[in-house]
C-alpha cells in the first residue's frame, strides 16, 4: 500500500487546557474534533519544561542528559552526538520533509538553519511577520504601541497586516497542494508560535472568555512545603512592559487578582486563536483528499503555569509545565477511512455556540513521554522502528529512549477494515 | 502494569534560591539538576547538585525534594517528601 504521509502539528507552550482534555472553559472545536477521530494521550509529559532542550529531545528521541541541550546554547551534533531526528530518519526513508513555523527551537541549538539539511528537504520556512512579535505593536489603555505581555491586537493595524501563525497557516496549505500531486510521500511539520509569550492574537478572540468568566488557578499560592529550588520565578513576562508597570517583588510577587485573571483571559484566547488556524490547516487536508492518507500528530513540547502554586510560565517539573497534548490521527485505525466526499476535519468556528460538543475518540490513560514520537510515528507509518538505545548512547546515531507507544493503537478491528495487528 | 509505567522529566537550577536565570540557566551555570519520576500514583522529585563539565549528576547531594500523591493531591500543593524521609508518611497517603 503507499506509504501514509505526516502531518505534524507543534503547539508552542500549549498545555491540555483544551475541550477534548475536559477543559470546560476554553473554545477549541477543532483540535477537538480531530481528537474525536484520534487516539488521545491523557497523561503525556515532556522531558524538560523548556522550548529547544524539549523540542531537540523528542526530535531526536533522546533525553536531555543524553543531547546535553538544557540551555539554548548548543547544537547536539556537535555537542553531544550526531543523533538522527525523526524528519530526517523519514527524509532517509524515501519522504519529502517540510518544517513551517517553529518546529525547531531557532538559533545555535538547531545550527541556525532548523537542522538543515540533514532534517528537510527544502530550507524551513519562517513567517515574515515573526520579526515583530516582540516589538511596540500592542494598543495600550493609553492609546500608545507597547511591547506588553498581554497584546490584543487588530490584524489590520499590525505591521504587514498579518501574524505569524496565520502566514504559517498560509504557507502549509500551498505545500499540501503542491504535495497532493507528488510521487513522494510527505512529512509535514507545522510549528504554531501562540500561545508563546507574549499574549498577541486577533482581539475579537478576547469576546470568547469575558473576564467575569475567568477564575484565577486553585491554587494560586506558593505551596508552603515548596523547596525553594523548585520554584520559577517567571522572569520573562517580567520583561514586558505591561507587567513592569505592576512593580511586582522578585521572586514570588504575586501578581494582583485581576491582572491574574486577564493573563489567564489573553493564553485561553491565544488558544482558541491557534485552534482556528490547526482547523483551516485540517480543512485544507480534507479539501485536497489527504485526509484517508495521512497520519496527523498534534502535541507541544511543554505546558504552562497560569498561576498554580504562585507561577506564570513552563521552567519547573510540576504537572501543569510539563503535561502536553498528545493526539494521533491514524487514517483506518483511530477512525474509519472517510467515504468518498466525507469531511472529516469540516472547519468549526469556535465563535459558534451552537457548535455541538465532540464525540470523543479514543483514550489512553497510561503515563508516556514525547520522547515515544520518534519510535511510534516510525511505527505508524510502516517504517523500521528504530532499536532502543545502549546506555550511553552519544556514539549511536539511529536509536530511541523512548518507549514504543504502537501497543496502544490496537483497537477492535474497525468496521470493515482487516482486522488490525499489533 | 499501569504502575510500572514512569514518565521522567528534569530541570536544572542556578542556585538553591530563585534568582535572575533561575529559569533559563547557562550550562556553565547549572549547579542542580530535578529530575522528577512519574507514575500512575505519585511525582516525586528530587533537586541534586549538577557538574556543568561532567555532564553529572550526584544524587548523595541532595538539596531539596518533592513528593505528592496524585489521588490525594492532584494539584501537587502538598509536599511530603520530608514526611517520607522520616517514615513518618500517614498510611492513606500510600499509593
Amino acid at each position: 500500500a503507499d506509504a501514509l504521509n505526516v502531518l505534524l502539528i507543534i503547539v508552542d507552550d500549549l498545555r491540555p487546557s483544551l475541550g477534548c482534555y475536559g477543559d470546560k472553559l476554553v473554545r477549541s472545536p477543532n483540535i477537538d474534533q480531530l481528537a474525536s477521530h484520534s487516539l488521545l494521550f491523557q497523561n503525556a509529559f515532556a522531558q524538560q519544561a523548556v522550548c529547544a532542550p524539549s523540542r531537540v529531545s523528542f526530535l531526536t528521541g533522546r533525553r536531555p542528559d543524553t543531547t546535553r541541550l538544557y540551555d539554548f546554547s548548543s547544537y547536539w551534533r556537535v555537542h553531544a552526538g550526531n543523533f538522527s531526528t525523526i524528519p530526517q530518519y523519514f527524509k532517509e526513508n524515501g519522504y519529502v520533509t517540510l518544517s513551517v513555523g517553529k518546529v525547531f527551537h531557532p538559533g545555535v541549538s538547531s545550527n541556525h538553519s532548523d537542522d538543515s539539511p540533514y532534517s528537510w528537504s527544502l530550507p524551513a520556512y519562517h513567517p515574515s511577520s515573526e520579526k515583530y512579535e516582540n516589538t511596540k505593536t500592542c494598543r495600550g489603555p493609553d492609546g500608545e504601541l507597547h511591547a506588553n505581555l498581554l497584546c490584543p491586537v487588530d490584524v489590520a493595524d499590525v505591521p504587514e497586516g498579518t501574524l505569524p501563525d496565520k502566514q504559517s497557516t498560509e504557507q502549509a496549505i500551498r505545500l499540501l497542494e503542491k504535495m497532493k500531486t507528488s510521487a513522494s510521500p510527505f512529512f509535514l511539520a507545522v510549528g504554531y508560535h501562540k500561545p508563546h509569550i507574549p499574549f498577541r492574537y486577533p482581539k475579537e478572540f478576547q469576546k470568547l472568555y469575558p473576564l467575569e468568566n475567568i477564575t484565577l488557578a486553585p491554587d494560586p499560592q506558593v505551596p508552603a512545603g515548596l523547596p525553594p529550588v523548585a520554584y520559577s520565578p517567571w522572569m520573562d513576562i517580567r520583561q514586558r512592559e505591561d507587567v513592569q508597570a505592576l512593580n511586582l517583588s522578585v521572586p514570588y510577587g504575586p501578581v494582583p487578582a485581576d491582572f491574574q485573571r486577564k493573563i489567564r483571559q489573553s493564553y485561553f484566547a491565544s488558544v482558541s486563536y491557534v485552534d482556528t488556524q490547526v482547523g483551516q490547516l485540517l480543512s485544507a487536508l480534507d479539501e485536497l483528499q489527504l485526509a484517508s492518507s495521512t497520519v496527523v500528530v498534534l502535541t507541544s513540547d511543554h505546558g504552562w503555569a497560569l498561576g498554580e502554586h504562585g507561577e506564570w510560565a513552563k521552567y519547573s517539573n510540576f504537572d501543569v509545565t510539563t503535561r502536553v497534548p498528545l493526539m494521533f490521527y491514524v487514517p483506518g485505525r483511530t477512525a474509519p477511512l472517510p467515504e468518498a466526499g466525507e469531511k472529516l476535519f469540516p472547519y468549526i468556528d469556535p465563535f459558534d455556540s451552537a457548535s455541538e460538543p465532540m464525540e470523543p475518540g479514543q483514550q489512553a490513560m497510561d503515563l508516556v513521554e514525547l520522547l515515544s514520537l520518534f519510535p511510534t510515528l516510525a511505527g505508524l507509518a510502516g517504517l523500521r522502528v528504530p532499536p532502543r538505545c545502549p546506555i550511553p548512547s552519544f556514539h549511536v546515531q539511529l536509536c530511541r529512549e523512548g518507549q514504543n507507544l504502537l501497543k496502544h493503537f490496537q483497537f477492535r478491528a474497525v468496521e470493515g477494515d482487516p482486522p488490525v495487528h499489533a | 502494569n499501569p504502575r510500572e509505567l514512569v514518565a521522567y522529566s528534569q530541570y536544572p537550577r542556578p542556585a538553591d534560591s530563585p534568582q535572575w536565570n533561575s529559569d533559563k540557566p547557562s550550562l556553565k551555570d547549572i549547579k542542580i539538576m530535578g529530575y522528577s519520576i512519574r507514575t500512575i500514583d505519585y511525582r516525586y522529585t528530587v533537586w541534586v547538585g549538577f557538574s556543568p563539565q561532567e555532564f553529572l549528576a550526584n544524587f548523595s547531594d541532595i538539596h531539596a525534594g518533592e513528593l505528592y500523591f496524585v489521588d490525594s493531591d492532584p494539584l501537587q500543593d502538598h509536599n511530603v517528601y520530608n514526611d517520607s524521609q522520616g517514615g513518618a508518611l500517614p498510611w492513606s497517603l500510600m499509593p
